[in-house]
């Protein structure tokens, strides 16, 4: 799979969700 | 007849070869096997890995004896609600955990297969309600999803050396039912569950917060998904799904696995890796572990699959004495423990 086919990807994705998160 | 079909998949080299029966053992008393499980017991400063049994009504421990022989340890008598599974917990000594019920899951119970406290086995209560699913997570943690008519609560508990139940996490709980939980292998504090309306939910699991972090479409040709496995790998998210309500199509023949890579930062994923099941077979209860799955079919067969190849690597035909109904692997990939209705279990190194 391409990035193109699932957006841009981001190593510390689970940091990242986590800070966007709601708490 | 059975035999017969499966003859020609047998003749490949490959798949008669990757399974060797070490042992078997019998329970004499029992005529009604519903789960089979491993677990490490440590007493005396030795650690074994023992075989777990369970039937509607008790649950026993096997421990090895010389000669590929082995001998019941102890049995738990559980009363009127019925076994349906063992729930077994990750790198954990000496605990056992089993889920009681009728059609669901309607109790959570610990069996402690020695106390220190008292030289005993016991077991203790650790949760009571509607419960859809459960799983055995790593340090002593279980994790479970729970429904009432107004709302859901997904908890995690945990239990002492002692075994006495900590204090609960609380999930944040998506609005749909959650049917299964993985545990991303390498991130201790993140947390996968299948639910269903077919979403991949993502939780932080750490000590201050149970966010729902991402909620993410698995796709409609594969409803009521279940999560065996996750991981995370270079930004994405691996899901090991099995598809227990797949239809069959010409061109993927019958789905069993699959691998689905998703990008929680923007929730578009991509199929990795489609094992299907066994020309001519049908319906599977399906354990993975690592890269390997197995999974019991309606023929009676016991079928092993590689993941990573999207291949079938093994398949066990019903034996002399009847069809297989459990398959299971012990703490690793190199033993299957293989289950007839009768109480045998057989110890296969793969």
């Amino acid at each position: 799979c391409s990035e193109s086919d699932l957006g841009p990807i981001s190593l510390n994705w689970f940091e990242e969700l986590s800070a966007e998160a709601p708490s | 007849d059975v035999a017969e079909q499966l003859t020609p998949v047998l003749l490949d080299g490959l798949r008669e070869e990757s399974l060797q029966l070490v042992s078997k053992l019998k329970d004499s008393s029992s005529s009604c096997a519903v789960d089979v499980s491993a677990v490490w017991w440590e007493a005396a400063g030795s650690r074994e890995l023992c075989v777990v049994t369970a039937c509607e009504s008790s649950v026993s421990l096997w421990k090895p004896l010389a000669s590929d022989r082995w001998g019941k340890v102890y049995t738990w008598q559980l009363g009127e609600i019925p076994v349906i599974q063992i729930v077994p917990l990750p790198e954990t000594c000496n605990l056992v955990c089993i889920a009681l019920g009728d059609l669901e899951i309607g109790e959570i119970r610990w069996l402690l297969l020695y106390s220190s406290e008292n030289d005993s086995f016991k077991q203790s209560l650790v949760k009571t309600g509607n419960i859809k699913a459960v799983l055995g997570l790593k340090d002593r943690r279980l994790v479970s999803s729970s429904r009432t008519m107004q709302e859901q609560q997904v908890e995690i508990v945990s239990l002492s050396e002692t075994g006495r139940s900590k204090d609960g996490q609380t999930l944040m709980p998506p609005e749909e039912t959650v049917l299964a939980f993985a545990e991303v292998e390498g991130m201790r504090d993140a947390l996968v569950g299948t639910t269903a309306v077919n979403s991949i939910v993502v939780w932080s699991v750490n000590l201050k917060t149970g966010q729902l972090l991402k909620k993410m479409p698995v796709g409609y040709s594969y409803p009521a998904s279940i999560c065996h496995r996750a991981y995370s790998e270079s930004g994405l998210l691996f899901v090991v799904l099995s598809h227990p309500h797949a239809k069959e199509s010409e061109s993927c023949g019958n789905p069993a696995f699959r691998v689905i890579a998703f990008n929680p930062k923007t929730a578009r994923s991509t199929g990795v890796m489609f094992s299907s099941l066994p020309p001519g077979h049908a319906g599977r209860q399906g354990d993975v572990k690592d890269a390997s799955a197995a999974a019991v079919l309606t023929s009676g067969a016991i079928a092993v699959w590689d993941l990573l190849l999207g291949q079938c690597t093994a398949l066990l035909p019903p034996g002399p004495e009847g069809s297989w109904a459990l398959a299971r692997w012990a703490t690793t990939t190199a033993c299957l423990l293989a289950g007839q209705g009768d109480g045998t279990v057989c110890l296969y190194r793969y």
